[in-house]
């Protein structure tokens, strides 16, 4: 996800 | 997912086992700075609220509940279990020192200002300072056990293992997250000290102990 509120990292 | 990450996810684990099984093996936690464990639990906490609001892969679900999980057996350990072993003359570092500071951060200087971001964002700014009452612990005493050691080892090298995995994310996948980028250079640099000592004593099977 390029958008950086879609966090998808521990 | 990339190797980077994959390998710093399981370095972040192999930490949070290790000093676990420390705990509970030799029942004691001298030497651990119960504070940092409770930023850690903080920052689990707030990072992985989204555990109930959105579903990314199982590997990410199931390691967010091992870190919360665990993060929360440490401080129920160190602060319940083994509590006579508990060292707190020397775990003394203020911490409201980092809350606050990290708290009004995250406030200004976030992605979004809605709830499960900042709290993100709070998230993200803490743990690169959560480790610090255990540095200051060991600047103290003037010694860690060795397996504690280990420990921070695996600590630091999960961080810096994300630095790579975000020049990799950046060069494959045009993902570049400032906030988390700047945090995670902060936090890979406060253990450049210990990244020192660990390799030029501990790797040669010295204790580790300050001054160096």
């Amino acid at each position: 996800p390029l958008d950086s509120t879609a966090h998808d990292e521990l | 997912m990339n190797i980077f990450r994959l390998t710093g996810d399981l370095s972040h684990l192999a930490a949070i086992i290790i000093l676990l099984l420390k705990i509970w093996k030799t029942r004691s936690c001298a030497g651990i700075s119960g504070k940092s464990q409770i930023l850690f639990a903080l920052v689990f906490t707030t990072r992985y609220l989204d555990l109930f609001s959105s579903f990314i892969s199982l590997y990410n679900t199931v390691m967010k509940v091992i870190y919360i999980m665990c993060a929360y057996a440490t401080v129920y350990l160190i602060y319940g279990k083994f509590k006579a072993t508990y060292d707190g003359n020397h775990d003394t570092f203020r911490v409201e020192f980092l809350l606050i500071p990290v708290v009004l951060l995250a406030v200004l200087i976030n992605h979004a200002f809605a709830p499960m971001e900042i709290l993100w964002t709070f998230s993200i700014y803490l743990e690169s300072v959560a480790i610090l009452p255990q540095l200051f612990m060991i600047s103290k005493t003037g010694e860690a056990e060795t397996i504690t050691t280990h420990y921070l080892f695996f600590l630091g090298l999960y961080r810096t293992l994300y630095l790579f995995n975000w020049i990799w994310r950046f060069y494959f996948e045009g993902f570049f997250d400032l906030i988390a980028v700047v945090a995670g250079l902060v936090q890979t640099i406060l253990y450049c000290d210990f990244f020192y000592l660990y390799i030029t004593k501990v790797l040669k099977g010295k204790k580790l102990s300050l001054p160096a």
